[in-house]
């Protein structure tokens, strides 16, 4: 463990902390995309199949606890709480995530480390998570007003990435037999979605206005 | 040649 991918974990810890908050407290979902939610629950569900056959580390078990549960909780909320439901903009959150999920699939039956079954899924959810933040963009686009914690939220989200990329490379340098280009690949394309988000944040927070995309 | 795989990423 270094310190770039302990506050990658912890950011992404803080991103679910502050999208429970939002959902758990306001009783609120507006502006958050529960096609994003929903591609994260199988992104997580499919990586961390392994708790059943490896152990690393207590904190990786509970980390990946916290992580199955707060996505899974996230969407049960968003679709069967009354109060939450009502806030989810619906008319809004239009883009076909199914669409994501075969091809990445097929890619992870193409191109893996290893043909077995753990090993494709882990991969999938590896081209998955990389594009699963794309119906929470659009909808950030397509919403006019977007409440600092969604915008938080998805700030956090793309830092814990960044924070990974920076966790690769000091693991690339450190430790001999660490080559992983599925992941960094991924990874990277991951990050990389983020930045128009990024730009347009950092902007609104260097001028004190509030978060607004173009459309 | 270790089996060597890591999967201790979150």
């Amino acid at each position: 463990m270094n310190i770039f991918r302990l506050a990658g974990d912890m950011t992404h810890l803080a991103s679910v902390l502050v999208l429970l908050l939002k959902i758990h407290t306001i009783k609120s979902c507006a502006g958050v995309s529960l096609k994003t939610q929903e591609l994260y629950a199988i992104v997580f569900a499919t990586r961390y199949l392994d708790i059943f056959t490896s152990f690393y580390s207590i904190y990786n078990t509970l980390m990946k606890l916290v992580f199955l549960g707060s996505s899974f909780s996230i969407v049960l909320y968003m679709k069967y709480h009354k109060t939450v439901h009502r806030s989810y903009d619906r008319e809004q959150d239009t883009f076909r995530h199914w669409f994501l999920v075969l091809p990445c699939l097929l890619l992870a039956l193409l191109i893996h480390e290893k043909f077995t079954f753990l090993e494709v899924l882990w991969t999938f959810s590896l081209y998955l998570e990389a594009v699963a933040i794309l119906p929470q963009l659009v909808l950030l686009q397509r919403t006019r007003n977007i409440d600092n914690l969604t915008g938080q939220y998805v700030f956090l989200l793309g830092g814990y990435r960044g924070l990974y990329i920076l966790n690769w490379i000091y693991r690339y340098f450190t430790e001999p037999h660490f080559v992983h280009w599925i992941t960094w690949i991924s990874g990277l394309v991951q990050t990389l979605l983020y930045a128009d988000f990024f730009f347009y944040y950092s902007q609104s927070w260097k001028n004190n206005k509030k978060l607004q995309l173009p459309a | 040649e270790e089996d060597y795989f890591d999967h201790d990423e979150l």
